[in-house]
């Protein structure tokens, strides 16, 4: 209930995490991957560029990776604008497959990009956030890759993966600059489950975001000391009405 | 857009997750607005992984307990399940608040109450039409204490169809009582000055201390309360139902930052 507005939000808002709140099991990534200069049809100002020649900034990460060490529990909710975007209508399916089964969807790991939507881009789009959800699944399986057959290789991979993309509508994902990155987000020297690497994580969902969101709290459940981290986004274009997967799904 | 990730270590079934997901999400998230528009992208992850520890207190502490390996649905652990949905729509109020005070432009935070409509769904249209209007938003920008334009709003709010088929429910106006309360930490911290004011007491404007209101308004955190006292027609008498929701002031600076984003 500060009289004003006038100090920085991000000083204001930007809580320090306890390591001890953080949940067990979870480990994230992130990197600047250059999504929004990618498809930018004006250049994109250069934070590093930009800097002063005895500081160099560098640039918000936009892209990144959330892992859990064993295949967890999923839900979520959707938008309900007709215009779904193509990681809208994956996640969206890969749960509701998931709910068919008797354990329920299963998920190991979620892509976070922020710069471009991927929506209203057809088949591309659809193609691309496939891809994208394979990319990752192989390079956390290897073995499995090798072991398994096509088929059912495919089947796992498109459970095992959730997307989540926002940024500038109607233009085509930069597959190129994601195909380079996945591989260094999906390292076991990058992977961390450190406070610092949940802000860097938080920091690759901004858009025209000012500060980053996270916070994470601990509680007691059923006999369990459990914790739960939480990240969102979201500056403008925001009355959400969301709710569970949908059968009826557009791209 | 509105992109949300939640992970958890708590062992949760998948079936009971998304429906302790749904609840949280249809009480924070989708009790916000910044500017009325509804993203392409919209969506909120949860995982649980189930790898929570066991804690040092449970034993002492009774109740149900989860044995290893197993998980919470909302028939096999019905407290757990009500514990848990309580915990996460806690916890994505708090998460959902920063989206609104980091708002396009937005320099204050905004608390809308309806209370005493027949239902929840009925109190949460009226709430939202209040936070999307581009003129209550202005005045609360100006700290205008403009009951008139919240009215206003209220009485335009598409209601759900009433599922009775008997005689419709209604607003009533000469019942509608709309009251600027001061916000929790400004009452916790005993400042002086930011005492409830009610501009309109049974659909009546009531007189306003313009100094008090001032001083009200111009904290960054406001809150409206709207009594609506049952309405009437169908369900008035029994009309106890409450939905709170979560917007913005709009300024200019809103128009500066989305006429220069490129599409």
């Amino acid at each position: 209930a500060a009289p004003s507005a006038s100090t920085s939000k991000w000083s204001r808002f930007v809580m320090p995490i306890d390591p001890a709140h953080l949940p067990k099991g979870f480990v994230v990534s992130s990197t600047y991957a250059g999504i929004k200069a990618a498809i930018s049809p004006k250049p994109v100002p250069d934070a590093s560029a930009s800097a002063s020649t005895t500081t160099k900034v560098s640039p918000k990460p936009d892209l990144a990776l959330i892992v859990s060490s064993k295949p967890a529990a999923a839900a979520g909710t959707f938008t309900r604008n007709v215009f779904k975007a193509a990681p809208v209508v994956v996640s969206s399916q890969v749960l509701l497959d998931g709910a068919k089964t008797p354990e329920g969807p299963r998920i190991k790991s979620i892509l976070v990009n922020s710069g471009c939507a991927n929506a209203v881009t057809g088949e591309q789009g659809m193609k691309d956030a496939v891809e994208c959800s394979d990319l990752v699944a192989d390079a956390l399986s290897p073995a499995l890759s090798r072991s398994e057959g096509d088929a059912e290789k495919k089947k796992k991979k498109k459970e095992e993966t959730l997307l989540l993309s926002t940024g500038v509508i109607g233009v085509p994902l930069p597959m190129q600059a994601i195909r380079k990155c996945i591989p260094h987000l999906t390292s076991g020297n990058v992977l961390t489950g450190d406070k610092d690497a949940w802000l860097e994580t938080a920091r690759a969902f901004m858009t025209t975001d000012t500060f980053p969101k996270l916070r994470a709290r601990s509680f007691e459940l059923a006999g369990r000391k459990c914790s739960i981290v939480g990240i969102d986004k979201g500056a403008g274009m925001i009355h959400p009405a969301m709710s569970g997967p949908s059968t009826t799904l557009h791209a | 857009t509105l992109l949300g990730l939640l992970a958890t270590d708590a062992p949760v079934h998948p079936s009971a997750l998304q429906s302790a997901l749904e609840h949280a999400v249809s009480r924070s998230f989708n009790c916000i607005s910044v500017d009325g528009d509804m993203s392409t992208n919209d969506t909120i992850l949860l995982l649980a992984n189930g790898l929570a520890p066991r804690s040092s207190s449970s034993a002492a502490s009774g109740g149900e307990q989860v044995k290893p390996g197993d998980e919470i649905t909302e028939a096999s652990h019905p407290q757990s399940y009500e514990a848990f949905k309580r915990e996460l729509t806690d916890f994505c109020k708090e998460i959902a608040h920063l989206i609104v005070r980091d708002g396009e432009g937005a320099e204050k935070f905004v608390e809308i109450k309806v209370k005493n409509a027949p239902s929840y769904e009925t109190a949460h249209a009226i709430a939202s039409s209040i936070s999307t209007s581009s003129l209550v938003k202005c005045a609360l920008h100006g700290g205008d204490a403009n009951w008139g334009r919240i009215l206003c709003a209220v009485g335009y709010a598409p209601l759900p169809a009433s599922a009775s088929g008997k005689e419709a429910w209604r607003i009533d106006p000469s019942k509608v009582t709309v009251t600027f309360t001061p916000p929790a930490l400004a009452s916790e911290r005993g400042q002086d000055g930011y005492e409830a004011m009610v501009v309109l007491k049974d659909g009546t404007p009531q007189p306003v201390d313009e100094e008090k209101a001032a001083r009200l308004l111009a904290l960054e955190d406001i809150c409206i309360e709207v009594d609506l006292q049952g309405g009437s027609g169908a369900a008035a008498a029994s009309a106890r139902e409450e939905a709170t929701y979560w917007t913005c002031d709009l300024s200019k600076e809103y128009v500066a930052i989305n006429g220069d984003y490129r599409s």
